[in-house]
């Protein structure tokens, strides 16, 4: 009942937070054409968890709003147009905030729940794996 | 100095789920 697969059922959280279900994920997603989005997602918790006093953060923030927020990839085209304003302008000022990405993840964490995360449960990676 | 690719990935692997 507690076995890994019926914890990707469960949520989008539980399916993430297992090894085997974000790998097969992102397989899918990479078809799909947007694993972007779950790396953004993962980028956002990395960034979260980092040192505000380490020059790299800055850095990191810089990349991850360049790479992900400001292109006109499946990420930038899902924010909001003042989700992808806050993080702009943090990042112009310099004002790195460990929670300045946390919107933005939770736009892109809410489409890909009603989403590519119904899809994948139906899709054949998944029913192939169980 | 790391690239930005670098970095990035670093920041993405950190945050993956490590054990199954």
């Amino acid at each position: 009942p507690d076995s890994p697969l019926a914890r990707w059922t469960k949520s989008l959280h539980s399916l993430l937070g297992d090894q085997d279900g974000a790998r097969l994920f992102r397989v899918f997603l990479e078809r799909e054409r947007c694993a972007d989005a779950l790396d953004f997602w993962f980028a956002c918790n990395g960034f979260r968890q980092m040192d505000l006093k380490d020059g790299k953060t800055l850095r990191v923030a810089k990349a991850i709003y360049k790479r992900y927020v400001e292109a006109d990839g499946v990420v930038g085209r899902r924010l909001k147009p003042a989700t992808k304003t806050f993080i702009r302008d943090n990042v112009k000022r310099q004002q790195i905030d460990s929670a300045m990405f946390d919107q933005a993840q939770t736009e892109i964490q809410t489409s890909m729940e009603e989403n590519a995360y119904q899809t994948f449960l139906q899709s054949d990676i998944y029913l192939e794996y169980v | 100095i790391d690239s930005e690719d670098d970095l990035l990935q670093e920041c993405i692997s950190s945050a993956m789920p490590k054990k199954k």
